[in-house]
């Protein structure tokens, strides 16, 4: 791990009361590696370690910490605080009710985690939620959530055959309103940054309902399109926060630093499974620690 | 060795962050940047253009024996069976290949192999209706080992020439789900001949170097025979299938670059390569 090859570099250091140029540049190269494997993008790993580089130049070696616990320290340290801090939660209006945007590429993991959101909502912070299924494309995607729903004893809204998403959500938002759901979450369609008419609709989507979250759901293994498609997402919706999924796999997760340096949204929950209750808080110390390997 | 030619620092960055940026990976990268500085310091390799053209050459040959036709039985039914994590476009691909081979005048039958995600079985079944091609169907929550028990032998008796199997996303770090898996092919090996004739693993353009790893662990526990790449319509590369061919010998048999059923096609190195530096 990256402990290791640092401890390498630095085994050379023993007995030097500063760290050079030299040794950091060498220590700096094994950071790169760690995070390039780990999926962050490359500008964002350039930037990265310029700014970890300006921390260690001249930092003195504390009596406390070899060379290679210092440079890690400082790595650790940059890396947190980068990707945030912990337990961000979701924005409750005061205007009832709370509408939700999910938005992200295909197969991310919007319908599943539109879901698990729900279940969250209602058992830590007491809300009466209802889904709305507005991906009107995919094959069998509306009863998808409605089975989803059933399982949970969740509310789902679907639209009328042929009807816009737009309007189904703001039909939804409505129907909620009268209802008595507090919070409205809006499962849409997987879609391509690049497709100009699909970024339109979900850009239709939000000027109609005006969402006070727009949560961006990325698959935790995406690799360095990751910053591509943030941004594009993020300019078009202005994003409110990102859900990472599947990070019960083995992915080191990279996406989420380049996706946080780039957009500057918190990361508000992570998947943890496929089961509606394996959504947890998200931890920046731990990210940090899965990401550097 | 005073004044050997270099590589131009500016050059080398951006050749780094062409490769990096396409998915290609550490190892790999550094791999074609050392052949790359070589070759310029024993002057074999002179201007720029000399340089970027080793590096698209050094891609090509590593690609060189990556990709394949699907194989079919030419003594009867071919049964084919895909897998891959959540949400990669297995479903669809499924459908991508149907539509594949019955344009290629086959008689293609589906197993709803998914017995598990909500609403997996129906997906399948629209997939099924639009594709114009029977589909193999439990109940969800049953066992798929019975499944597909089920849709081969129907798929016999219907005289079917091709059985497309589809299998629930699974992280290949699951033991219990991997397990599951090696037992349906298991049962497809013992209830055709020569089945599965093609084991595909379904891999998204999107994905990082964790695609190493899924190739690594689904072959471990399965004889793949070929990947699928999709979404690569979108702005990722695929870059990830040099380090996958690195690692696993598995060739690239088809591409899927869209969400319709005709939006697959068979994979050509040389078009990939050269979208790789579009
Ligand atoms: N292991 C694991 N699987 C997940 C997680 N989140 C979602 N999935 C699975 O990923 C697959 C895709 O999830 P969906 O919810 O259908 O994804 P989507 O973004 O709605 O897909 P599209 O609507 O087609 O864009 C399904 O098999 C889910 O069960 C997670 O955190 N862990
Ligand atoms: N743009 C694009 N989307 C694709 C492609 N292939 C699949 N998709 C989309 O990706 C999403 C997931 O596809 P599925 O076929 O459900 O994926 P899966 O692997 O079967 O998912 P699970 O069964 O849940 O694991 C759907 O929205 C598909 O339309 C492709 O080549 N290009
Ligand atoms: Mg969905
Ligand atoms: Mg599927």
């Amino acid at each position: 791990n990256l402990s290791d090859k640092l401890g390498q570099v630095f085994s050379k250091l023993r007995g030097k009361g500063k760290l050079t140029e030299k040794d950091i540049d060498e220590a700096l190269n094994e950071v790169k590696i760690a995070l390039l494997e780990a999926d962050v993008n490359f500008k964002v790993v350039r930037r990265f370690t310029k700014k970890v580089k300006e921390r260690a130049l001249g930092a003195e070696i504390l009596k406390s910490l070899t060379p290679t616990q210092q440079v890690v320290k400082i790595v650790m340290e940059e890396l947190t605080s980068l990707l945030g801090e912990k337990r961000v939660k979701i924005t409750v209006s005061p205007k009832k009710p709370t509408i939700i945007l999910m938005a992200g590429l295909q197969g991310s993991g919007k319908t599943t985690t539109s879901a698990k959101l729900a279940l969250n909502l209602r058992k830590e912070e007491q809300k009466n939620p209802m889904l709305v299924a507005c991906d009107v494309y995919r094959p069998a995607a509306v009863k998808q959530l409605q089975v989803l729903g059933e399982q949970l004893s969740v509310k789902v809204f679907a639209g009328e055959k042929g009807e816009r998403p737009a309007d189904i959500a703001a039909r939804a938002v409505e129907f909620a309103r009268n209802e008595n759901f507090d919070t409205v979450i809006i499962d849409t369609a997987g879609r391509l940054h690049i497709d100009e008419q699909m970024m339109g609709e979900i850009k239709e989507i939000a000027d109609k309902v005006k969402p006070h979250e727009v949560l961006l759901v990325v698959d935790a293994m995406t690799g360095q399109d990751a910053v591509n498609m943030a941004t594009e997402f993020n300019e078009l919706l202005s994003l409110t926060g990102i859900i990472l999924t599947k990070l019960d796999g083995d992915a080191r997760g990279g996406a989420a630093l380049s996706i946080r340096e780039v957009t500057g949204k918190p990361v508000k929950f992570v998947g943890m499974g496929e089961k509606a209750s394996q959504l947890e808080p998200f931890h920046p110390d731990r990210m940090a620690q899965r990401i550097l390997g | 060795l005073l004044g050997s030619p270099k590589i131009d620092e500016e050059l080398l960055e951006d050749i780094e962050e062409t490769l990096y940026s396409a998915d290609i990976g550490v190892q790999t990268v550094q791999e074609i940047v050392n052949h790359l500085k070589e070759k310029t310091e024993n002057g074999e390799l002179k201007t720029s253009q000399d340089i970027v053209a080793a590096m698209k050459e050094r891609l090509g040959e590593m690609l060189d024996e990556f990709e394949a036709a699907p194989v079919l039985n030419p003594n009867g039914l071919s049964v084919y069976l895909i897998v891959g994590i959540n949400g990669v476009g297995k479903t669809t691909t499924v459908a991508k290949l149907a539509s594949y081979f019955k344009s290629e005048g086959k008689k293609v039958m589906l197993a709803a192999g998914d017995t598990f995600r909500a609403a997996a079985i129906d997906q399948l079944l629209i997939w099924g209706e639009r594709v114009g091609v029977e589909v193999i169907s439990g109940s969800e929550g049953g066992d798929p080992g019975a499944l597909v028990f089920d849709a081969i032998h129907a798929a016999q008796k219907r005289n079917a020439d091709v059985l497309l199997i589809d299998t629930a996303g699974r992280m290949h770090v699951k033991a219990n789900l991997m397990a599951e898996l090696k037992k349906v092919h298991k049962i497809a090996s013992k209830e055709a001949e020569g089945a599965p004739h093609e084991i595909l693993l379904v891999l998204d353009a999107v994905t990082g170097q964790n695609a190493v790893q899924q190739a690594e662990q689904f072959s471990e526990i399965l004889p793949l025979t070929g990947l699928v790449v999709t979404k690569l319509d979108g702005t990722a590369k695929g870059g990830i299938i040099f380090a996958v061919s690195g690692k696993v010998e598995v060739p690239v048999k088809f591409i899927g670059v869209g969400e319709k059923m005709e939006d697959l096609r068979p994979f050509k190195s040389k078009e990939f390569l050269e979208a790789l530096f579009a």
